[in-house]
C-alpha cells in the first residue's frame, strides 16, 4: 500500500462503510452488490486484454462475446431483479456499452409492453433465445430529439394486408441505434404511419432486417455500421435505410393503436404512456451521472493524495498536490456533487417506482411534473458531470491524459449523455415550458 | 407560473413558486422600498441556502415569464415569444434543477443517524450550496437574496469547509466502494502504486511487443541507407 494513501486511511475520522451503506441504501444491500461484482470479476469468461490496446474490430468481438455469456449467465444465475441484473451488467461492462445493450433495454421490454398478446406469443420467444436480435430505431440522421419530425414512412396497402416501410429522402436514413450495423436481424422502426391516405403519426413496427439464417441484409435493405466515433468503439451504432420492405400487417405494434386488415385506423386510449418510459430512462442517467462523476473523483483524489509536486515552503519536501487549495476547489466542490447526484439519483429512482404503481392504477396526476423534473435533471446533472470529469481528469496533470488513468474513457463513454435520450437543451426548455405553465 | 398568477394553488416540486409569487411581488409604497428585500442567506445554514436557492429559482422563472410576455406585447406569435425567450428559460430550469438538488441533499442527511457521518457530509452539502451560490452570484445578487460582502464571506467559508473535508477526501471515495477493475485506472488504484502499475501497462502497450516496430525497417532504415 501506498504510504501517503494509507496515512489518509489511518487519520480519517469517519469509516466508509457506514457511508458505503447509505450509498447502498442499507447493509444487505451493499453485501449483495459486491456479492454480484465477485461473481464477475471472479469469472475468466470475463477476463480479456485491456481494450485500449485493441483495435475497433477486436474491441467489437471482445464486446459481442462477453454480452453472449454475459446475459446468458445471468439466466444460468437466475438474477432477476432489475437492480441486480443492472449491477451484474455494469460490472460486467465496465466503464463501457455492449452491442446488445438495445436488444434487451429497448426491444424486449418494447414488445413486451407495446405488442396484443399473440404478438408477444411470436416474438417473445424468438427474442429470449436471440434467435431475434433486435435494435430499436428511432433518430434519422437529420432528425433527432424532435421525433414528430421523423420522415420514415409505414404505408398500409390493404390489397396484401402488408405496410411498405420506406426511407424516401437520405435524411431519414435511421442512424446511431446500438447494435444495428452488424449485430441485429430485426428492428422495431418508428415510422409515420398512413393508412386510408391520411398520416396518423409515429407508430412502431417490427422489421426484419438480416436473414436469420446467413445473416446477410435482406433485400431492399442498405444496413451497415456508421464509423468511428468518440467513444463507444465496442457498440455497432448503425445506420438503416428500407427501400418499400413490405411486411405482414400483425409486425405492427397493436397493443394500443391498431390497423385493421381494411385499413381502417384504431386511436389508443392515451398518448401519455410513452411518457413513462421516457422519464424511466431520464432517472437512471441522472444516477449514470453520479456514478460517473464518483468514479472520476475517486481517481483524481486517491491520485492526488499520492503525487507529490513542487514545494510549499523552500527546501522542504515537495507536498501531496491534494494539500494545496486550488487542488482542492478543483475537486471537492465536484465531491460534493457526487454525493448530492448520487441522492437525487436515489429519489428519482423511488419517485419513478412510486408513481408507476399510479400508473398502473390510471392515476396519471403527478407524471407531467415528474416528466419535466426528469427532462431537467439529466440535463442539469449530464451537463454537470461532463464538465466535472475534464476537471478531474485536468487535475491528474498529464497522466489524466493517458488511457492508463481511465479518466478518457469514462469521459468518452458518459459525454454521450449529453445528447442522446434527449438533446440537454431540449431537456431544459421542456422543463421551463412546465415552470411557466404551472 | 401562470396557475399561481390566475390564483391556483399548486402542489408538488414547483409548490414553491405559491408563496414565493407573494415574496416577490412589488411592495405597496409607504412600506420597505422593494430593493431592499430581506437578505435571507446565512452561511452556515443549509436551510437558509435551500431557501435562497428556491427563492433564486422562482426570481429566474419570474424573469422568464416575464420576458415572454414583454415579446408577446410586441405582437410575436407564442413561437416567436418562446424563441426569443430561450436563455431566460434556461437558466430558468436549471434553477429549479439547482434548487432540487440542493434540497434533495438536505433532506437526505436528516436520514443519516451515525454522528461522524452525520458531520462529514453536512460539510459536503454545505459546501455544494455555497459553491453553487458563489458559482451562480449574479442570480442571487440580482434576486436581492446576497450582499457583496457576504460573496466575500462565501469565500472564506468555502476555504475552511475544504480545510474540514480534507482528513477524510480518501475516505469519502473509498466510501463509493469502487474495485480497481471497476475504475480500470493506474492513477485511482486502491493502493496506491501507480507509478509501478502505469510502467507495467506501458510495457504492454501493442507498440512493444517488438523491441524494433517493424516500421523502422520499412522506412527508417532505408531513409537512413539514402543519406
Amino acid at each position: 500500500m501506498n504510504p501517503d494513501l494509507h496515512r489518509e486511511r489511518e487519520n480519517a475520522t469517519i469509516e466508509p462503510e457506514i457511508i458505503t451503506n447509505i450509498l447502498d441504501g442499507g447493509a444487505e444491500k451493499t453485501r449483495r452488490r459486491r456479492e454480484i461484482e465477485s461473481l464477475v470479476l471472479n469469472d475468466p469468461d470475463f477476463q480479456h486484454e485491456d481494450l485500449n490496446f485493441l483495435s475497433r474490430g477486436e474491441r467489437y468481438e471482445v464486446a459481442l462475446k462477453k454480452s453472449i455469456q454475459m446475459y446468458s449467465k445471468l439466466r444460468d444465475y437466475g438474477i432477476s431483479d432489475p437492480e441486480e441484473i443492472y449491477f451484474y451488467k455494469s460490472v460486467t461492462r465496465k466503464n463501457n456499452h455492449d452491442p446488445f445493450g438495445v436488444h434487451y433495454a429497448m426491444f424486449i421490454p418494447m414488445v413486451s409492453s407495446q405488442c396484443l398478446p399473440e404478438q408477444r406469443d411470436k416474438w417473445l420467444p424468438l427474442a429470449s433465445s436471440l434467435k431475434v436480435v433486435g435494435t430499436y430505431a428511432q433518430t434519422e440522421l437529420a432528425h433527432g430529439t424532435h421525433i414528430r419530425g421523423l420522415e420514415t414512412t409505414a404505408t398500409y396497402d390493404p390489397s396484401t394486408q402488408e405496410f411498405v416501410l420506406n426511407s424516401p429522402t437520405i435524411t431519414s436514413i435511421k442512424w446511431w441505434p446500438g447494435g444495428l450495423g452488424k449485430t441485429a436481424n430485426h428492428a422495431i422502426v418508428l415510422a409515420q404511419l398512413y393508412t386510408q391516405g391520411k398520416c396518423y403519426g409515429l407508430h412502431a413496427f417490427i422489421v426484419p432486417i438480416r436473414c436469420m439464417k446467413t445473416h446477410q441484409p435482406l433485400p431492399g435493405v442498405v444496413v451497415g455500421d456508421i464509423g468511428p466515433k468518440f467513444g463507444f468503439d465496442e457498440v455497432d451504432n448503425g445506420y438503416l435505410k428500407l427501400d418499400n420492405i413490405r411486411i405482414p400487417r400483425e409486425n405492427m405494434l397493436m397493443k394500443y393503436s391498431k390497423v385493421q386488415p381494411d385499413g381502417t385506423y384504431l386511436k389508443p386510449p392515451s398518448d401519455k404512456l410513452t411518457y413513462g418510459t421516457m422519464v424511466f430512462i431520464r432517472s437512471i442517467i441522472v444516477g449514470e451521472s453520479a456514478i460517473a462523476l464518483a468514479k472520476s473523483c475517486t481517481i483524481a483524489i486517491r491520485y492526488s493524495a499520492v503525487r507529490h509536486q513542487s514545494e510549499l515552503r523552500a527546501g522542504e519536501p515537495e507536498p501531496q498536490i491534494l494539500d494545496y487549495q486550488a487542488q482542492q476547489h478543483k475537486l471537492f466542490p465536484l465531491l460534493a456533487t457526487a454525493y448530492a447526484f448520487t441522492f437525487v439519483g436515489q429519489y428519482m429512482k423511488n419517485t419513478y417506482n412510486r408513481i408507476t404503481g399510479d400508473i398502473n392504477q390510471g392515476d396519471f396526476s403527478q407524471l407531467p411534473e415528474l416528466h419535466a423534473l426528469a427532462a431537467g435533471l439529466k440535463a442539469f446533472t449530464t451537463w454537470t458531470v461532463n464538465a466535472g470529469i475534464e476537471v478531474c481528469r485536468m487535475a491528474c496533470g498529464g497522466h489524466g491524459y493517458s488511457r492508463s488513468s481511465g479518466l478518457p474513457d469514462i469521459y468518452v463513454t458518459f459525454t454521450a449523455t449529453c445528447t442522446y435520450e434527449g438533446e440537454n437543451t431540449v431537456m431544459m426548455l421542456q422543463t421551463a415550458r412546465y415552470l411557466v405553465k404551472s | 407560473y401562470r396557475q399561481v398568477r390566475d390564483g391556483k394553488q399548486l402542489t408538488g416540486i414547483v409548490s414553491y413558486l405559491n408563496e414565493s409569487h407573494q415574496h416577490l411581488q412589488p411592495q405597496p409604497t409607504g412600506s420597505r422600498p422593494a430593493g431592499s428585500r430581506p437578505t435571507v442567506i446565512s452561511i452556515n445554514d443549509l436551510q437558509s441556502l435551500v431557501e435562497a436557492y428556491k427563492l433564486r429559482a422562482a426570481n429566474l422563472v419570474e424573469t422568464a415569464a416575464k420576458s415572454l410576455q414583454t415579446e408577446l406585447q410586441h405582437s410575436k406569435s407564442q413561437e416567436d415569444a418562446w424563441n426569443n425567450s430561450s436563455l431566460e428559460l434556461i437558466r430558468a430550469s436549471d434553477a429549479h434543477c439547482h434548487y432540487v438538488v440542493v434540497k434533495l441533499f438536505a433532506a437526505k442527511l436528516s436520514e443519516i443517524g451515525n454522528t461522524a457521518v452525520y458531520s462529514v457530509l453536512s460539510t459536503l452539502a454545505l459546501l455544494y450550496a455555497l459553491h453553487g451560490v458563489a458559482s451562480n452570484s449574479g442570480d442571487f445578487l440580482q434576486a436581492g437574496l446576497l450582499t457583496v460582502p457576504q460573496l466575500a464571506q462565501i469565500t472564506q467559508r468555502i476555504k475552511a469547509l475544504m480545510a474540514e473535508i480534507r482528513p477524510n477526501a480518501v475516505a469519502l471515495v473509498d466510501a463509493f466502494d469502487y474495485r480497481d477493475e471497476m475504475l480500470n485506472s493506474t492513477l485511482g488504484r486502491y493502493d496506491g502504486n501507480v507509478y509501478e502499475n502505469m510502467f507495467e501497462w506501458a510495457k504492454s502497450s501493442p507498440l512493444n511487443r517488438t523491441e524494433v516496430h517493424e516500421s523502422y525497417y520499412k522506412h527508417m532504415k532505408p531513409l537512413q541507407s539514402r543519406l
